[in-house]
């Protein structure tokens, strides 16, 4: 099924949002 | 190896298997998992999105792996 453009940019957002919170992650790991 | 338990690890690798736009759903990750909970699941899928492996799209339902592209 098609996204809209607007659950296209809710993904990205959401994507964005979790990559920042793996680099946070790692960051205090180490 | 990666940190993650064998139940976070089997969760997160079929997601990251999923090449649909709207990611895995929790119903298909149960379908998948026939050994699997759905409690287990639903607090793998937690912490794999708290630890920004995973990221929800369309919904609270559906899952995309930050690894995946």
């Amino acid at each position: 099924s098609a996204l809209t453009e607007e659950q296209k940019r809710k993904i990205e957002e959401n994507r964005l949002k979790a990559l920042a919170r793996r680099a946070e992650r790692i960051a205090t790991q180490q | 190896v990666n940190g993650l338990t064998p139940h976070q690890s089997q969760v997160l690798n079929l997601i990251k298997s999923c090449r649909a736009a709207e990611g895995m759903s929790i119903q298909e990750l149960k379908n998948r998992l026939k050994g699997m909970n759905i409690m287990t699941i639903k607090q793998a899928v937690e912490f794999l999105s708290n630890e920004g492996h995973i990221y929800s799209t369309v919904d609270e339902d559906h899952y995309r792996s930050t690894d995946a592209d």
